[in-house]
């Protein structure tokens, strides 16, 4: 279900982060990029209310992976009444660090000239995968024998119409690299490794038999 | 033949997984 470019980073559609009526008639939608390297809160800030609205900031509660506004929310103009603006805030990974339930979520609050408004969003966990995530494949084989089983978690995606080459590729365009491919009895198996901003490694296996939209991931 | 041991290994892996 992805809205991404067919070789960029997926990016989530925009969804309501802030109702209006929570909001003294301030609604904003996002989602969340990352765009060359550079981690992206966009946003579109939409005035409901009946007078302008200005001196916009915006603060992040501690996070999982530390992620901070990278410099100051930038809204030049003041913005009037029923009038939106399009906003693009990139963010840093070098914040304050506190565990999150769950690990993604991410507590914002924003002031303009009326007041202080908090909400919380959820940004997809392939934000914070890293352009360096191309495990070696002697290191990549070495791991897996070190990770314990209980670690390992297996998950369905379903509905997934793409043979594994084409997944693969996709994959790559948000960091998720495949190191190697086998196919055993007719399942290609994908084994792939990611790194996050905090310098954890994640690895995978991905399961993709010919006909069956329903792939099988271990991490 | 580092390389080819990877290789081999890495069907091993894929072998030991489907048929465990």
């Amino acid at each position: 279900g992805s809205v991404g470019m067919p070789m960029g980073a997926y990016s989530p559609p925009k969804s309501i982060w802030l109702p209006a009526m929570k909001a003294k008639g301030l609604e904003i939608s996002g989602t969340f990029a990352r765009r060359a390297g550079v981690i992206q809160m966009e946003m579109t800030l939409t005035n409901k209310a009946m007078s302008i609205m200005t001196d916009f900031a915006i603060q992040f509660n501690r996070n999982s992976f530390g992620l901070a506004p990278a410099g100051p929310l930038q809204v030049l103009t003041p913005v009037g009444p029923n009038q939106s603006i399009e906003v693009a805030l990139p963010l840093s990974t070098v914040g304050p660090v506190m565990k999150m339930e769950p690990l993604t979520n991410l507590q914002v609050a924003v002031k303009n000239n009326i007041d202080v408004f908090y909400f919380s969003s959820q940004y997809p966990i392939s934000m914070l995968f890293v352009e360096d995530g191309k495990m070696e494949r002697q290191v990549f084989l070495a791991t897996w024998k070190d990770i314990p089983n209980d670690n390992e978690a297996q998950f369905q995606i379903k509905d997934c119409h793409l043979n594994s080459d084409a997944a693969s590729s996709k994959l790559q365009g948000s960091n998720v690299f495949t190191i190697a491919k086998r196919t055993v009895e007719g399942q290609d198996m994908l084994y792939q490794s990611m790194k996050l901003t905090n310098g954890i490694w994640v690895l995978a296996e991905l399961r993709v038999q010919a006909g069956n939209p329903n792939y099988t991931v271990s991490t | 033949e580092l390389e080819d041991g990877l290789d081999e290994a890495f069907s091993r892996l894929a072998e030991s997984r489907t048929n465990p």
